[in-house]
């Protein structure tokens, strides 16, 4: 048996170091120990990378603290549209999906796609009713909903840009 | 944007990804998280790598997949190939953001170019890290 590890990141949504709080720093150091704790646990009892890939990501869509399920960050539209991708290093299998609303993990859409379609990227509508055909859960707008991303969605709007993960908006940026 | 990568008992690595996008995107644009290469790759006999950051250069340079065609073809460590693509390769194309990655022999390396990057790596050799900040 050889050594196992894993890695995970979370992109919070533009939180910059001169800006939090330490009840923020604390919960977002909970949830990424939580999340590492979930993935870990899959290779300490023998399971495989993938599956322990999967619960990690499964864990970090779940919370609104990070850009992904749960957390994400609004379109224009007022909609959250996901991405997901997960990738199998032992056969090269792949599976992805993009633009998907109201899937609660897309991760676990993704992985859906790898395992059980003849394809490796499946985009929007369509993805959706592959995802509704395997029974992947899906959930309503106001699981999706934060007053803290509306907050960042109206202030992008103001300033007729997108917002990173990891960076403010242009304060230079002028209008007019 | 959240991801993962681990290595088993086994010797097998992984990678996933995945993204709300960006604040205020419009016309059904898509990063680089979704797309196989760019965003998400892995392969035994390299590294398993996932990305964060700003998609378009990420797509662009096809980080992941470059990070193992430099551990392949010119021999490099994980860390070292992970550092030529994030602080050289994407930084030409203005590409802020970074990588996480393992390889088959469970080495971890999290690199990163910008400021507010949430990471931590746990291993079985009593190895742990959770960092926020550079």
């Amino acid at each position: 048996m050889s050594k196992f590890t894993i890695a995970i990141h979370g992109g919070a949504g533009t939180i910059l170091k001169s800006e939090i709080t330490a009840k923020q720093e604390a919960d977002y150091k909970n949830a990424l120990e939580v999340a590492l704790t979930c993935g870990y646990q899959v290779l300490e009892k023998g399971g495989s990378a993938l599956d322990a890939v999967r619960a990690a990501v499964v864990s970090l869509e779940d919370i609104d603290l990070f850009n992904a399920g749960k957390g994400s960050v609004f379109a224009s539209d007022g909609s959250q549209e996901m991405d997901a991708a997960i990738m199998d290093g032992k056969n090269l299998d792949a599976g992805a999906v993009s633009a998907v609303k109201n899937i609660r993990n897309p991760i676990e859409l993704a992985f859906a796609v790898m395992t059980l379609s003849d394809h490796v990227m499946l985009n929007g509508r369509g993805a959706e009713d592959f995802a509704r055909l395997h029974n992947i859960k899906s959930e309503p707008d106001d699981y999706f909903f934060s007053a803290l991303r509306f907050a960042q969605l109206k202030q992008a709007q103001q300033k007729g840009e997108m917002m990173l993960d990891h960076r403010s908006l242009n304060p230079n940026k002028k209008f007019g | 944007t959240v991801g993962a990568v681990a290595c088993d008992a086994q010797g097998n690595i992984a990678a996933a990804t995945s993204t709300g996008g960006m604040t205020n995107k419009k016309w059904g644009r898509v990063g680089d998280s979704p797309i196989i290469g760019a965003g998400t790759y892995a392969n035994n006999q390299t590294c398993a790598i996932s990305c964060t950051g700003h998609g378009e250069p990420f797509i662009r340079s096809v980080t992941a997949y470059d990070v193992s065609c430099l551990m392949e073809y010119k021999n490099l460590s994980l860390q070292d190939a992970m550092h030529i693509v994030v602080h050289d390769k994407l930084l030409k194309l203005h590409g802020e953001g970074g990588m996480i990655g393992v390889d088959a022999k469970g080495n971890a390396a999290m690199m990163f170019n910008s400021e507010g990057m949430y990471r931590a790596m746990k291993n079985s050799e009593d190895a742990m890290e959770i960092s926020i900040y550079k």
